[in-house]
């Protein structure tokens, strides 16, 4: 039987089936954000006040860059990150969530690479991808990154797919015969 | 109301005989035929006998033990069918006894009407001699012309010869007679004709009877619907790929709630085979973790207790078809991620050896991995790699203090087959270039090289080594090429529960999406020889001196490429991946663009 | 949306596993 709980506002369900405790957690999780939203006219637009709180945490970050205190943007953009998923609602526009995502991914991506932090490179770097950004800018780097993590035969997988999308780019060659001869290296 | 019963046993024994002659000579053929190709078997390829030897040196004594006990006893000439079998013909040569011995059969048959008999003549006769037959035989016996001093009786007999006689002919000649006897048997029309039941009376109308109802009802109510329902049970339980249907579905759920955020590791692959249907049948008191933990004593090498050793090489055993089926489903679901941990996965099974950076080298036998961590002063990964080193530094790298081990273990690591490519290419058989929907297929040209050889660049073959028969039977199938291969070798796995052999699996991917495309092809003909050749990297100081192409076997491996030839002119890229089923080390990822020109 | 959150969560066990495995 459906038990609802007046105090926390969620929803129970006893031997419930896995399509209903689905169905269940995307209710409570929809009521606890409705819970929270102070706003009694609210829209999928996104929240004027979370935009603007992501946007001075990065716009520091843009700053500690130009200043090349590289450790503590890493830590603005990454803050600025952390409110972009925890402050949206799951209503609001996810086409402007995503963007807002991926710009600064980007940045955080750079500012890793530069620091050698190649494993958190490569986490950003997959997530750019799987949400559909396949550019050759995006491939460069991963193959640079993979490179660096000495995963050679990953890195010509990528630098080759990122070839297949953009057959002329002088850096992805450069790097597919990097891959290629450090490969060549690496099996003796 | 009252019915003729075969008191004589005029007819039950033929329908008894016909019966067992429609069981018994497709089942003698079939011996026959089984008994022949048995001994013309091709034979795992001589080629790594060494291996051979050490696969059966290096297995320890449980898996030996499990070996022997599961053995697939070869059937010879002398199996339980081949008894059934010359039993069953006993049988009809009995039969045959009785009905040549049955008096009431040969009366029988003495009435059948039969033209060439009467007239004396072969069955093949032509017009002019069933008439010279007949006029010879008529003069022989017309009443006029018979012998005056017979008796009635012997007039008689005679004078019923001549009519048979006339009719025989007619039979033969004459259109409305001879119409008869094609209908009837007879040329005076339908003949009485008896109907009754073919089983002697006792059976039917005395005692014996209600045995006879039970037996019926026990042959058509049980026997049949047990034997049809197990047939039918046992084809719907299991799908094309060999695997339980509950299993496949279950890999289809998976995969079909595979969600981008799930990260892909052979443990992953390993959960879900433990989930496996044919498991619960095996073993209905263990669940899936059980199973697991057995999976991963296999890859850690760990020994347990004897019961539990037989049930973890039969759950390791049969990961071969789970893994097989997985294989199918992930590709038919596009999933490249899936599909590849799959394989890399099955390696690790055949070699009792996890996913790892070192797996190349853990896969050996005799390696100490403990000193093989600690020690390495350069990065070591790859069999590659080992070999750029002298046998005695070998030995420290890897921990072997022994000769006799080490070399063992050098034997190994130089017969495991690397794949060198030499050309690839998207074919249309008879046309020079990929036209728009046409049918290609993907033609490539490897070298199998051991990890010892020196590396050479492709160019040093010269072309005409990649040309192959353009006739017409090689157009019309132009996979043939590439089956003409020996099949490759037995596997070098001493702690597989099975004796194995396998190749390659060749996955085909669009760049453009990164996704699969097709199910996979097994490549499991390659010729090896080439593993045999003297070319160590450590002695070849110049290459282009010593390279000699014609002392190397160049493989060819065809994959059909299942949609046609985009419609439209331009560049298509596709990544080709030959992942190896057996070893570490030995797979083959390239991309293969596809030109598209009229 | 929560795709997308899921992805993003997943993103530091994704880098144990990486270092793991490599």
């Amino acid at each position: 039987s459906l038990t609802y709980d007046a105090n926390s506002k969620l929803l129970a369900l006893e031997d419930a089936s896995f399509d209903e405790l689905m169905n269940l957690s995307q209710i409570n999780k929809l009521t606890q954000n409705l819970v929270g939203e102070s706003n009694p006219n609210f829209t999928p637009q996104p929240r004027e006040t979370s935009t603007v709180m992501i946007k001075k945490l990065f716009e520091t970050g843009l700053q500690q860059t130009k200043q090349h205190k590289f450790p503590e943007a890493l830590k603005s953009i990454s803050l600025a990150l952390e409110m972009s998923q925890r402050k949206r609602a799951p209503w609001e526009a996810f086409a402007v969530q995503l963007q807002e995502v991926q710009f600064m991914l980007k940045n955080r991506v750079d500012l890793c690479l530069v620091q050698g932090r190649f494993v958190d490179a490569l986490q950003d770097l997959e997530f750019l991808q799987n949400t559909g950004l396949t550019t050759s800018d995006v491939f460069i780097r991963k193959t640079d990154a993979l490179i660096k993590l000495q995963q050679f035969e990953l890195a010509k997988v990528e630098c080759e797919r990122g070839l297949s999308l953009d057959p002329s780019n002088v850096k992805l060659k450069a790097l597919h015969m990097e891959s290629t001869r450090r490969l060549a290296e690496y099996n003796g | 109301q009252s019915y003729d019963y075969d008191e004589k046993a005029e007819t039950w024994p033929f329908f008894a005989m016909a019966v067992l002659v429609v069981v018994l000579l497709p089942l003698t053929l079939m011996q026959i035929y089984e008994l022949f190709n048995s001994q013309k078997e091709e034979k795992f390829g001589e080629q790594t006998s060494t291996l051979n030897e050490l696969n059966q040196v290096l297995v320890p004594q449980s898996i030996k033990k499990f070996r022997a006990k599961y053995k697939v006893k070869k059937s010879g000439v002398w199996s339980k069918k081949t008894l059934i079998v010359c039993l069953g013909w006993c049988l009809v040569a009995v039969i045959w006894k009785t009905i040549d011995s049955n008096e009431a059969v040969r009366e029988a048959a003495s009435t059948i009407f039969d033209p060439y008999l009467l007239l004396d003549i072969s069955t093949s006769a032509t017009e002019k001699e069933i008439r010279s037959a007949y006029r010879k035989l008529s003069i022989k016996f017309h009443p006029d012309k018979v012998a005056k001093n017979l008796s009635e009786q012997q007039r008689a007999v005679l004078e019923e010869q001549y009519v048979l006689i006339t009719k025989a002919y007619k039979a033969l000649t004459d259109e409305v007679t001879r119409e008869n006897y094609l209908q009837y048997g007879h040329p005076d029309g339908p003949q009485a004709t008896s109907h009754g039941i073919a089983l002697p009376r006792f059976l039917v109308e005395s005692s014996a009877s209600p045995f006879v109802v039970v037996g019926y009802i026990a042959l058509l109510g049980l026997i049949l619907p047990i034997f049809v329902s197990r047939w039918w049970s046992r084809t719907q339980s299991v799908t094309k790929k060999g695997i339980h249907v509950k299993t496949a579905s279950y890999f289809a759920d998976r995969l079909f709630n595979f969600k981008p955020s799930q990260v892909v590791t052979s443990d992953l692959i390993l959960d879900w085979l433990s989930n496996a249907e044919e498991y619960k049948i095996m073993y209905p008191h263990l669940g899936p973790k059980v199973f697991r933990n057995l999976l991963n004593d296999h890859l850690q090498r760990a020994s347990n207790g004897e019961d539990l050793n037989e049930i973890k090489l039969r759950v390791v055993a049969k990961t071969h078809s789970l893994l097989f089926g997985l294989l199918d489903v992930s590709t038919n679901f596009r999933n490249t991620e899936i599909s590849l941990a799959a394989i890399d996965t099955f390696k690790s099974i055949v070699q009792a050896t996890p996913v790892s950076p070192e797996s190349q080298i853990f896969q050996l036998p005799n390696v100490d991995q403990k000193r093989f961590s600690e020690g390495s002063v350069d990065d070591v990964r790859t069999l590659g790699k080992l070999f750029t080193y002298d046998e005695k530094k070998i030995g420290q790298i890897l921990g072997i203090s022994d000769e006799s081990r080490l070399q063992e273990t050098l034997k190994v690591a130089s017969f495991i087959p690397r794949l060198k490519l030499l050309k690839a290419e998207f074919k249309v058989p008879g046309e020079t270039v990929v036209t728009p929907e046409s049918i290609p297929h993907i033609a490539l040209k490897v070298l199998v090289v051991s990890p010892k050889h020196k590396a050479f660049p492709p160019s040093k073959f010269p072309q005409v080594f990649f040309e192959e028969e353009q006739d017409f039977e090689a157009q019309k199938d132009p996979f043939a090429s590439a089956l003409e291969q020996p099949p490759v070798p037995q596997t070098f796995a001493p702690l597989f529960p099975v004796e194995r052999t396998g190749g390659w699996c060749a996955l085909v991917m669009l760049q453009k999406d990164g996704k699969v495309i097709q199910t996979p092809l097994v490549v499991d003909r390659l010729s090896f020889s080439n593993l045999d050749n003297d070319f160590d990297k450590r002695e070849i100081k110049d290459v282009e001196a010593s390279f000699k192409p014609e002392n190397w076997v160049v493989g060819t491996i065809k994959i059909p490429f299942s949609q046609p030839a985009p419609p439209q002119n331009g560049d298509y890229f596709f990544r080709v991946v030959l992942k190896s089923t057996e070893y570490f080390g030995s797979d083959l990822d390239f991309t293969l663009p596809m030109m598209v020109r009229d | 949306n929560q795709a997308m959150a899921r992805r993003y969560e997943s993103i530091l066990t994704r880098k144990e596993v990486n270092i793991n495995q490599w």
